[in-house]
């Protein structure tokens, strides 16, 4: 039985085939994934791997492993990312950049923000790695009642509508322009 | 072994000749309620490889999203009939929601739960101004709890518990740190979607610090950029000036999407067997 089903078993898959992308935004980028779904020997070897390659002023939303470390290998362009531990502190805030790599532990947050066409394979330390938004239509914040943000936020129930659908994407999104950033802090000043 | 530089967390930690009955040793407390703690780093606990606590929510308590890196199991050891829960599975859809328009924060207090059933009479005008405004919500599903339950929870998933009864919530916990779905060390590490803990943590050293809500950690302009707010919004939600900790009372009404509850539940009926049918309802 060796022969028809272990020694038989797909060994590579190739996620850098844009037809092959998970999440896909034409002006933002895509993201692929391969898991113990798409192939089956990633349940032996319990890791799994993520592609992403997205274009300047793109963000992936802030989001945290639920399941896995993650180690993030930079293969092109530059980006910035911070990460923030489970006690609320921000434990990295640089740029990276081709070469460079980043270990995110599980249940951290972390974002990333692109800055010249950023490109980065994860590997992650589990075959059914899944990951948890904290902003956008799928993410935490989104499935909590607004009552639950006023009280927790003591903000009003207005302001807990902006947050929960003012975001209706789920991974990628537009980063402002640092112009846009200074029009919105002259306009609150 | 110790001799040879092996870390703590290889190390044999499991001296069982002796055994002691445990009490919690730290008590963290909250607006409206606190968190009790065993040691983890006890001998038996560690060998366990467990972490144990106890939450006692108040009256109206709300305890703030939060999530593990370890699965959890609790029991409902004391409290009201019935309370409020969520445990939120990422990707699912917000299958609960407000076809009414939500009343305002500063109308009324102490209508729990009986949304869109209770305390909307005299208030039309307002509703319609904020009908009109569209304030309705959906979120993923809300469960009724009561006295006697076991929660599972998975790692990573969030969830909150809202406390609807008249009398303080009793649950205790066990998280399970040394499961291998937790990657991490063995330190029960608790994340907090809201809320802080100004007197720090619980058990190891590198929760001793204050710990504060994850948003806090981003950059506010980040943070604003990806939920599409403005800056100050954003501060807000990272709790700086909060002291509250992570269980805080309600103002005013909760008025969460729920199904309504079995009148036979309400009335706690089922635990008193009826004699034979004497009216025309019974069978």
């Amino acid at each position: 039985g060796l022969e028809e089903t272990i020694c038989s078993m797909r060994t590579h898959e190739n996620i850098d085939d844009p037809a092959r992308a998970d999440v896909y935004k034409p002006n933002l980028g895509r993201v692929t994934s391969v898991n113990s779904l798409t192939l089956p020997i990633l349940q032996f070897v319990r890791l799994s791997a993520t592609r992403g390659i997205i274009q300047g002023n793109a963000m992936v939303l802030p989001k945290y492993n639920m399941n896995a470390n993650e180690i993030l290998y930079c293969t092109r362009g530059q980006a910035r990312i911070q990460v923030v531990n489970d006690n609320g502190q921000n434990v990295l805030d640089q740029q990276v950049q081709k070469g460079q790599l980043v270990v995110i532990p599980q249940g951290f947050a972390y974002v990333v923000q692109s800055q010249n066409n950023f490109e980065w394979i994860s590997f992650k330390t589990n075959a059914d790695a899944m990951i948890s938004t904290l902003v956008g239509r799928t993410s935490a914040l989104r499935a909590l009642p607004l009552e639950v943000l006023t009280n927790a936020y003591q903000i009003s129930l207005e302001e807990a509508r902006r947050i929960k659908f003012n975001t209706l994407e789920t991974t990628l999104t537009h980063a402002r322009s640092g112009q846009q950033q200074l029009i919105d802090q002259i306009v609150e000043a | 072994r110790q001799s040879l530089g092996v870390p703590p967390q290889l190390r044999n930690e499991c001296n069982l000749d002796n055994l002691d009955v445990l009490q919690a040793t730290e008590t963290i407390k909250s607006e409206a309620g606190q968190i009790e703690y065993w040691d983890h780093n006890h001998p038996q606990i560690r060998c366990a490889g467990v972490s144990v606590s106890r939450l006692v929510i108040e009256q109206g308590g709300l305890y703030l999203p939060t999530f593990f890196s370890s699965p959890k199991i609790s029991y409902v050891v004391q409290g009201p009939y019935l309370f409020s829960q969520s445990i939120n599975f990422i990707g699912c859809a917000e299958t609960f929601m407000d076809s009414q328009p939500m009343q305002g924060q500063q109308q009324g207090q102490g209508q729990q739960g009986q949304q869109g059933q209770q305390g909307q009479q005299g208030q039309q005008g307002q509703q319609q101004q904020q009908g009109q405004q569209g304030f309705s919500d959906m979120h993923q599903k809300v469960e009724h709890v009561r006295h006697g339950d076991v929660i599972a929870i998975t790692p990573g998933s969030t969830h909150w518990i809202y406390n609807t009864g008249d009398q303080p919530l009793v649950i205790i916990s066990l998280l399970d740190i040394s499961n291998n779905q937790n990657q991490l060390d063995r330190n029960p590490r608790v994340f907090r979607l809201a809320g802080n803990n100004p007197q720090g943590g619980f058990g190891g050293p590198q929760q001793q610090q204050p710990q504060q809500n994850m948003l806090n950690g981003f950059d506010p302009q980040v943070l604003a950029q990806a939920l599409k707010i403005d800056v100050r919004l954003a501060q807000k939600l990272q709790n700086k000036q909060d002291n509250r900790g992570n269980i805080v009372h309600v103002r005013g009404p909760f008025q969460v999407a729920r199904p309504p509850i079995r009148q036979s539940y309400e009335s706690e009926k089922w635990r008193h067997p009826r004699g034979p049918p004497q009216s025309p309802q019974d069978n």
